[in-house]
């Protein structure tokens, strides 16, 4: 997966992403856009799939968007076992979804995420609607957690999450985070809208062969949400 | 490209039939769907999936328990299978 959280000239704040996973086809076929309804209100929307009720990828309206990227770490099967049996941990797309449930704002929902143990590890992407609200948590299942805000003041207008730790370098073999670093430094600070962002994720290595969705959200302004499904 | 489609989910609804509507329209791809990915996933992911299905009130938090029964009710399909795709990530991430 990429997932990139950015201000623009104006201190808007944006989100995009793809989702990349195996079984692309079926998953493809199954990318459905769900808003989540609460008193005939919008709650949250998410893009998923049909028959997965958590979320990878969601938006509560005026307060925050959230991207998981996954993160290969360590060993897995014992801990996801003593902690289902131990029942102190969460699936971390019932986490993200839960987020987008409660948190009232980026700052809680920042709290929510570095505070709950999940099952498995990743990196959560978040996007607030507020200037600086931006930020990427590198997530242990528990202990400390790798929180990496953006810095506009400081030039750090924009971070890009694929699969590795941000403080790391990728692999030569999977290095996504360098053509899309790129392709955001040539689009500028400037120059970000819907379709310039769908032409970050459009980058090649961005958007692969195992692509199954791009996704541009602004917090801010939901209306602005815009989903494909791509076929590359 | 192309734009999904756009669902509402009511979360005014019991858990268990709020997503009805949803796989009553995929239901068949949902089916077949499954049944590829648990053909595909590691062998010993299988047991993870019916241990949790197995003692699934237990160990699930709600709503998300009562909306993986109603899905695997609507797709008539067993809940270890709903639960090894809704747990997929977690799983397999590694």
């Amino acid at each position: 997966c990429t997932s990139i959280t950015m201000q623009d000239a104006h201190g808007q704040i944006w989100h995009a992403r793809n989702l990349d996973y195996s079984f692309t086809d079926i998953l493809r076929n199954l990318t459905v856009r769900i808003d989540f309804m609460k008193n005939k209100q919008v709650s949250y929307s998410v893009v998923t799939y049909a028959g997965y009720v958590g979320v990878l990828t969601g938006q509560r309206p005026h307060a925050f968007a959230i991207t998981l990227d996954e993160r290969d770490q360590g060993a897995w099967y014992d801990n996801l076992l003593v902690a289902l049996l131990e029942r102190k941990v969460k699936p971390v797309s019932f986490l993200i979804r839960d987020t987008l449930a409660q948190a009232k704002d980026f700052t809680a929902a920042l709290e929510m995420i570095n505070s709950t143990v999940t099952a498995a590890e990743g990196y959560f992407i978040v996007s607030g609607a507020n200037k600086g609200e931006g930020a990427v948590i590198t997530k242990n299942r528990v202990g400390h957690n790798d929180i990496w805000r953006l810095d506009p003041t400081n030039g750090r207008w924009f971070e890009v999450e694929t699969n590795y730790d941000h403080w790391t370098s990728p692999p030569a073999s999977d290095n996504r985070r360098a053509p899309a670093i790129k392709s955001m430094n040539s689009m500028g600070q400037n120059n970000i809208t819907v379709d310039s962002l769908f032409n970050v994720l459009s980058t090649p290595l961005v958007l692969n062969k195992k692509t199954t969705y791009s996704v541009v959200m602004s917090p801010a302004q939901p209306e602005l949400m815009k989903v494909l499904v791509r076929h590359p | 490209p192309t734009a999904p489609p756009v669902f509402q989910v009511d979360l005014d609804l019991q858990p268990s039939v709020r997503w009805g509507h949803i796989i009553q329209k995929y239901h068949q791809i949902v089916k077949d769907s499954h049944a590829v990915i648990r053909s595909k996933v590691p062998e010993k992911l299988i047991p993870i999936a019916e241990f949790i299905a197995a003692d699934f009130d237990n160990l699930l938090e709600q709503p998300y328990a009562d909306e993986l029964r109603g899905i695997a009710l609507t797709a008539n399909m067993s809940l270890g299978d709903i639960v090894l795709t809704n747990l997929v990530y977690d799983i397999s991430a590694f």
